[in-house]
């Protein structure tokens, strides 16, 4: 048996609302060391989603057996949009479940509401991501990773990020004319998550698709920093941490063969 | 103009 109770609603809330536009369908994995896990790739096979929700997460974790979840995120959105952010939620399944079962539990009110979700079987072919060596590294604040992906999304499909040592550039050419956002690495003592951070082994130049960046700052709200992991010619990493686990995109680049 | 890469390129499947 499964039983997750987060300490409040907007944690599950956040994490599938930032998942659901990229991916449909996806296998929920649950263990008691794990907690719960997702692998799922979007239909274009350009994006794919990393979701780890460890046991700390929750206020209270079991499960007694490993288990899958096969959801649909559309649906599973629709019965987490019935209760507050603020309420305790807990998911409870059984060993061999076709259904799960979302409580939330208003705080202050006597209020239980009880939702129940249909599971599907779902085929999903896993990918196996090796830890790799990255080029480079960037944090910066998560709003304004957003910000820049979203402004020059309305400049061109394409967004070119460049990194040299001393900052790193963000750069658009569409039809309309071209746009470029340079940002250096500063350290802000009062308010660290406002600090943008370079790692750097060797310099890089990566093109991404605007769309798929505009899919993944939709975790913008988990999380006030981004951390952006970045290797010549291979899929960049954005990681998004939450208070125990973290939401993870891996995104192709676009190059010449 | 540059490709599109996927995923599948560069990671194997289980």
């Amino acid at each position: 048996m499964l039983e997750g109770k987060f300490e409040e609603a907007s944690l599950l809330k956040k994490v599938i609302e930032s998942i659901k536009d990229s991916v449909k369908l996806c296998n929920f994995n649950c263990s008691q060391s794990k907690g719960i896990t997702v692998q799922a790739i979007d239909d274009s096979r350009v994006l794919l989603i990393a979701l780890k929700i460890d046991s700390g997460s929750f206020q209270e974790f079991r499960c007694d057996r490993d288990l899958v979840l096969g959801l649909d995120l559309e649906s599973l959105s629709k019965i987490l949009k019935q209760g507050n952010n603020e309420d305790y939620l807990t998911i409870i399944a059984e060993d061999s479940p076709d259904s799960l079962l979302v409580v939330f539990e208003d705080k202050k009110k006597d209020r239980i509401s009880e939702f129940s979700l249909k599971l599907m079987d779902i085929d999903s072919d896993v990918l196996t991501i090796d830890d790799m060596e990255h080029d480079c590294s960037i944090t910066m604040p998560a709003y304004e990773f957003a910000k820049i992906a979203r402004d020059m999304k309305t400049l061109s499909e394409s967004l070119q990020i460049i990194i040299t040592k001393d900052s790193v550039k963000f750069n658009a050419e569409g039809q309309i004319g071209s746009g470029s956002i340079i940002l250096k690495p500063h350290t802000d003592m009062e308010k660290p998550d406002e600090s943008i951070k370079i790692e750097l082994n060797q310099p890089v130049v990566l093109t991404f698709g605007a769309k798929y960046l505009n899919d993944i700052v939709k975790a913008t709200a988990l999380s006030s920093t981004v951390t952006i992991k970045l290797t010549d010619k291979a899929p960049a990493l954005f990681e998004y941490r939450l208070p125990s686990g973290y939401l993870r995109y891996y995104l192709a680049p676009k190059f010449d063969d | 103009t540059q490709k599109q890469q996927t995923l599948s390129r560069f990671f194997g499947s289980q």
